[in-house]
């Protein structure tokens, strides 16, 4: 589609290049994403998701990798399928698979492999200093399927931190859908209104910026 | 552009990757 190079790894066969999965970017990159970036994939990976709860019939399914993570061109982030379902599709898959999954459990899952993006090559004894907000977003979401509301008091004792860091913890303290998660994205912006337009434009940022290293690389090898 | 600019710290057992890890 771009008309010059070879395309990114992992690019099924034929047909334009308009999506790279998250471990694409975090391969090509070989870089953790940013901060920013993280909202943006959250935000926007809610998105679709809560549209396709409305507009489809499609089984949940858990975040198990970041390959499932598609950045499009245009900005706009899905939930593909794993490379190879066989595991979800056993009957052993119980709890697990995608036909028993509740949002949370999705939410709970890509919780964890934004984390992972966030950590993308760190080693083990290392830990990156994530900001507050994200921090406990991520914190959240990771942790809906135990925390399910009534254990909110647990966090708050943990953190016996300053009043505004319990305020905020009040204020994510019930993250149960896609929703939760985009309003406390938006919230994080100084203009909320403003989270759909910009969190897509960082999307799309992410994507094209991924693209054109691509190129660059290939011209250099 | 493009690039990530982060502190790393020395991994704590109550940290959130350690939490993360543990669901893993």
């Amino acid at each position: 589609a771009d008309g010059e190079g070879p395309r990114v790894p992992g690019e099924a066969a034929g047909g334009s290049q308009d999506e790279l999965s998250l471990e694409e970017i975090l391969l090509l990159y070989n870089q953790p994403i940013n901060e920013e970036q993280a909202w943006a994939v959250c935000y926007q990976c809610c998105g679709s998701l809560r549209s396709a709860v409305t507009s489809s019939s499609q089984p949940r399914r858990r975040v198990r990798s970041a390959a499932q993570i598609r950045v499009w061109r245009d900005g706009a982030v899905t939930l593909a399928a794993p490379a190879s379902d066989t595991e979800e599709r056993t009957p052993a898959a119980g709890k697990s698979g995608y036909s028993h999954c509740t949002e949370t459990e999705v939410i709970e899952s890509l919780g964890i492999i934004i984390y992972k993006a966030l950590d993308y090559g760190l080693k083990e004894n290392e830990e990156r200093e994530l900001s507050p907000p994200l921090e406990q977003l991520i914190d959240h979401m990771a942790n809906t399927v135990e925390a399910d509301g009534s254990n909110d008091e647990g966090y708050e004792a943990a953190d016996e931190g300053l009043e505004d860091e319990e305020d905020e913890k009040k204020k994510i303290s019930a993250i149960r859908s896609y929703r939760d998660v985009m309003k406390l994205c938006a919230a994080h912006l100084s203009t909320e209104s403003e989270a759909p337009n910009h969190y897509q434009a960082v999307c799309r940022a992410l994507f094209a910026e991924t693209m054109e290293l691509h190129t660059f690389l290939t011209k250099i090898k | 552009k493009g690039k990530s600019l982060y502190k790393i710290k020395p991994r704590h057992d109550s940290g959130i990757k350690a939490k993360i890890s543990m669901k893993t």
